[in-house]
């Protein structure tokens, strides 16, 4: 059967058929060939493989031991990605979701959680290159876990978004989730 | 063509 996990990796489409990535492995260097819609990705230590749509990128490695599908999203053009910067206080929110007025505080290598009652909340802030993401876990009931990885890139001077796919269920496709970031 | 910045939503395996 299927199942889903969260994936940590950013990838910027450069101009003569480039692309640069930031991963758990670092940054990569891509050159890639789109034919149709089949899309070809090579990397120094990976060759992605699959089809290439304006909203969805959906490849497979051909290093992976079992059969693994990587889906990608489009980010809106308006979005860069940019830390935040150690000592700044923000504000999240976001309907329908326990984040929804949750402070963040971010320091040199973590994020600080201001009051709250999410029940076994733990954030954990990554740095790589320009990229810095948020890992999250809290409970749930009947002893569920949501997990997620919150990409951050800033909007405006003062208002980033964290942009993000929450598992909760191993067999559920993830669907899209934005926080508004505000800061202080 | 593939442009601008994508991110990894999920892994299926």
């Amino acid at each position: 059967s299927v199942v889903y996990t969260p994936g940590l990796m950013v990838v910027q489409y450069e101009a003569n058929q480039t692309a640069k990535s930031y991963s758990w492995d670092g940054n990569e260097n891509w050159t890639w060939q789109l034919l149709e819609d089949s899309l070809l990705m090579f990397g120094k230590k990976d060759t992605l493989f699959g089809t290439y749509s304006p909203n969805a990128i959906l490849v497979s490695s051909t290093v992976d031991p079992v059969p693994t599908e990587y889906t990608f999203l489009k980010v809106d053009d308006k979005l860069e990605l940019e830390h935040l910067k150690p000592g700044t206080k923000t504000n999240l929110k976001i309907d329908d979701h326990p984040f929804d007025k949750l402070e963040l505080t971010f320091e040199q290598d973590t994020v600080l959680t201001g009051p709250n009652e999410i029940e076994g909340l733990e954030m954990y802030l990554t740095t790589i290159g320009p990229l810095q993401v948020i890992e999250y876990s809290f409970d749930k009931p009947l002893e569920k876990v949501e997990l997620g990885i919150i990409y951050l890139f800033r909007e405006r001077r003062r208002k980033y978004k964290g942009l993000f796919y929450p598992v909760v269920d191993d067999f559920r496709k993830p669907s899209s989730k934005e926080l508004e970031i505000s800061i202080k | 063509q593939p442009s601008g910045t994508w991110v990894m939503a999920h892994i299926k395996a």
